[in-house]
């Protein structure tokens, strides 16, 4: 389902240049459940954003479901992002004025889903946060603002998830809770793709990559026990 | 040097009440390592900026360094922060709008103090990122704003520092150099106050104590090597 070759990504500050990602091919299965590790600054959220259409890579080129994206208009691409794909950011980019369950249906309302609301506060008592749900994100506790915003990318039912780091913020025993959830939605058939620098997280995957500066280096089954 | 007792604090959100703080008590030594560890939204955000003087607690007493904070003025309490206590937030508040230097530099020039360039420079190569000095927050990684966050905080040379999740979002390699700058500056004499969910990074410290629904339930000495 994803299907990304020799993707480059060169980002210009000022002066200078940012060659991020170097020559990265990866391709992931439908319904396959995947872990990227690497070090801070490797260009795993870099990698993440362009496998999500949320950026463009500066050459190579990427497959969503057999689709080439740089074929699809920005239109098409926000609509594929929003109907198909599950984003959680690394900091987590909840809108300040909108209350977590706001937060939530948001996508929903947009995709005119009916019982937006309903669905909403169902995702909110999956992440244990249904006690929170009218709290805006500075009301909110680090490790709730992560879970409403893996809460948001639960909700649409997508065919991917795409987490970035999402337990970075939490203890042990609700991380063991948030990847259970993940779990249940891989057993639908959803594809996972978690970046997270937790090996133990990681080891909840069938599969890890690892990147270091902009280029894969290696990967591993996990031994499923 | 941190003298808390008591400590309550509520929250009031629209018509209901959050009970973050339900009777701490908390005594740091000058020049301890301290850990809090505890359950994502068990209050320890909420008890570390009550102990860094952002917040005031609802009721209880604290005194810093021998002072009861709540007899002092905003003016007064602000003073005290910038030139003492060294805050690294658990969602790094980095301003948008300057470079990664001009982060570490602000507190400096603020507090009038000569070579706050060279300074900022430097603290930037002790967390490895004098190569990211002028980007802006939002054209670094994850990781990357964290350890600009926590050069903010060393940058000042303050007595204490309070560190929420500092190494939440780095890979093992970059979280053991962290930790290693914590224990120079430890070495000295500076007292540190850690809230991480990493029971690998609590262990650097001398004494660990557990959160759970606004209470310490329990604490445990390190065992030294
Ligand atoms: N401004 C606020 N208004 C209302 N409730 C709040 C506010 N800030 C925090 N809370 C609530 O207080 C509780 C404690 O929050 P706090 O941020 O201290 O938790 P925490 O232990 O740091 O959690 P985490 O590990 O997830 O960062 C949470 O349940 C949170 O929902
Ligand atoms: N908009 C940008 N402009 C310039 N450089 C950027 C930009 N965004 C990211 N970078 C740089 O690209 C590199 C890769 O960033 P990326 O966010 O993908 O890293 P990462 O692997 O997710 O790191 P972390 O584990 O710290 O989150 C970093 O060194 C960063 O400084
Ligand atoms: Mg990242
Ligand atoms: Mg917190």
């Amino acid at each position: 389902i994803i299907d990304a070759r020799d993707l480059h990504k060169v980002y210009h500050t000022g002066s200078t240049e940012v060659h991020a990602l170097r020559g990265v091919t990866l391709q992931v299965a439908r319904g396959e459940f995947l872990a990227v590790m690497g070090p801070s600054g490797s260009g795993k959220s870099t990698l993440l954003h362009i496998l999500g259409c949320l950026d463009h890579a500066t050459s190579g080129e990427y497959l969503f479901d057999g689709q080439p994206v740089d074929r699809l208009t920005d239109r098409e691409l926000a609509c594929l992002r929003n109907q198909r794909v599950g984003f959680v950011f690394q900091s987590f980019n909840l809108l300040p004025r909108e209350t977590a369950l706001e937060n939530v249906t948001l996508p929903l309302l947009y995709a005119g889903v009916r019982n937006a609301r309903r669905r909403g506060i169902a995702a909110l008592e999956i992440v244990g946060l249904a006690h929170r749900m009218h709290h805006y994100p500075g009301q909110l506790s680090g490790g709730e603002q992560q879970r409403v915003a893996i809460a948001r990318a639960l909700v649409k039912e997508p065919d991917v998830i795409l987490a970035d780091e999402p337990t970075g913020n939490l203890d042990s025993r609700t991380t063991e809770q948030i990847l259970e959830i993940f779990h249940q939605v891989h057993r639908q058939g959803i594809t996972i793709v978690i970046i997270t620098h937790n090996r133990d997280v990681a080891a909840h995957a069938e599969r890890i990559v690892y990147l270091r500066d902009g280029l894969i280096v290696g990967q591993e089954r996990v031994p499923t026990i």
